[in-house]
This record gives structure tokens, sequence and C-alpha cells, in this order.
């Protein structure tokens, strides 16, 4: 998967 | 989901509770106006990033009904003259704004991060929007103290408001298991644990006098 972190969270 | 749920619920509760009621008491205006810079500084990405439908339409809807919630309380009447202003006197730019900068500018210039991209300032607000959440709840916990008797809908609103933050920790944990590329943000991880236990003490006499059936109210 791509690297993600809680930024596409509310 | 049941976070975000629990966050909306929480709003609903309490834009009911001021348009049925149609009074302020017992509500900090401070706190909403703090909930309201937090989603401003956070959701610049609005602009920059598309995530998905979901999490563009929820942060329109966070942004819209907390500017109502402050409209109201500090311009419509008859809300706004309910409010009382006096009891509610934490005193959020010195102690909460400020700091939340300070701090947010730190971690951002630790972390190797510059100030001459708007890039850079936008994740150094993102930051600051973290850090200022986990406290953003202190005026309405002080407005709380001073009432003592708290009213159901008043009680039920700061009850999902806490247990929103509370599932999103599940949340992370669960991204860090299963989810391949998750990367760990612990300023997140930290602010988080710190938001849900200023709610603890509220919780344990929420949940009491739910038990009892009874009236709600803190001791003195």
């Amino acid at each position: 998967g791509k690297d993600q972190d809680a930024k596409d969270e509310l | 989901l049941c976070g975000d749920m629990c966050h909306v619920f929480s709003i609903i509760v309490l834009l009911l509770r001021l348009r049925v009621a149609r009074n302020a008491q017992g509500i900090s205006l401070r706190t909403h106006e703090l909930f309201l810079l937090v989603f401003l500084t956070r959701y610049t990405d609005l602009f920059t990033t598309f995530y998905s439908l979901y999490n563009s339409v929820m942060k329109v809807l966070y942004i819209a009904s907390t500017s109502s919630i402050v409209y109201a309380i500090r311009l419509q009447e008859p809300i706004c003259s309910t409010y009382d202003r006096a009891q509610d006197t934490f005193r959020h730019w010195a102690f909460a704004v400020a700091p939340c900068a300070v701090l947010a500018l730190l971690t951002h210039l630790i972390s190797g991060g510059s100030l001459f991209s708007f890039v850079d300032i936008q994740e150094m607000l993102w930051t600051f929007s973290i850090y200022l959440e986990s406290i953003a709840i202190l005026p309405q916990l002080i407005v709380l103290q001073r009432f003592r008797e708290v009213e159901n809908l008043t009680g039920n609103y700061i009850f999902f408001m806490g247990s929103y933050r509370a599932l999103y920790i599940v949340n992370w944990i669960f991204r860090a298991y299963y989810e391949p590329g998750y990367r760990h943000h612990y300023v997140v991880y930290f602010c988080g644990v710190l938001q849900t236990l200023l709610y603890a003490d509220f919780f344990y006499y929420y949940l009491m006098s739910k038990r009892r059936g009874g009236k709600f109210s803190l001791p003195t």
C-alpha cells in the first residue's frame, strides 16, 4: 500500500 | 465511522440543546471558538488534497455546524442573552491557543520543517490543530464545574464528544496493525490519549448517574 498517516482522518 | 458518528451526534445534540431549549446555559462559547479554530486550521487541505467524498463532506459539515454554534451563542436572540459570560472564564487565548502555537512551531522546526512554502505552513497549522483539539474542552469543563448540575442534553453532548476521540485511539491501533505503510504519528497518538484522559473524570460521573437513572451532578 501507499504511505499513509493520520492526515486522511478527521 | 463510529468515532465520526459520535462526533456528528455530539454536534447534533448540542445544536438541539441550543435550538430547543433556546438557551445557552452551562455551555462554553470559548470551547466552541477553539473547535472552530481547530477545524479551520486542520482542514486547509480541503483546497489541496482530495481523500474521499465522505472526508470532504464531513470537513465542510464540521466547519459549518461549529460556525453556526458560535454564531448562535454570540449573536442569535434569545440564545445569546442567556449565555453566561461571567462563568466562561478560561483564558483560552493565553492558555490554549498561544502555547499550542508555540508547541506546533517547535515540533515543526525540530522535525526539520521550514516556513517558506504553503505546504510547510499547512503542515504546521495541522500540527497546531492536533495540539489545540486535545485541550479545547477545558473551558467547557470549567463551566461544568461551576454549574455542577448538568442538564441531560449537555451531559450527552460531552459524553459523545469524548467517545469520539476514544474510538479514534482504537482506529489508530487497528490501522497500525492492519494497514501496510501506515506511518506512526506520535503527536497524534499522544494528543488523542491526553484528550480522552481529560474526559475520564466526566465519563465516570456520567455513567454513574446513568446507572442510577437520576439527575447528573458533579461533586464539589
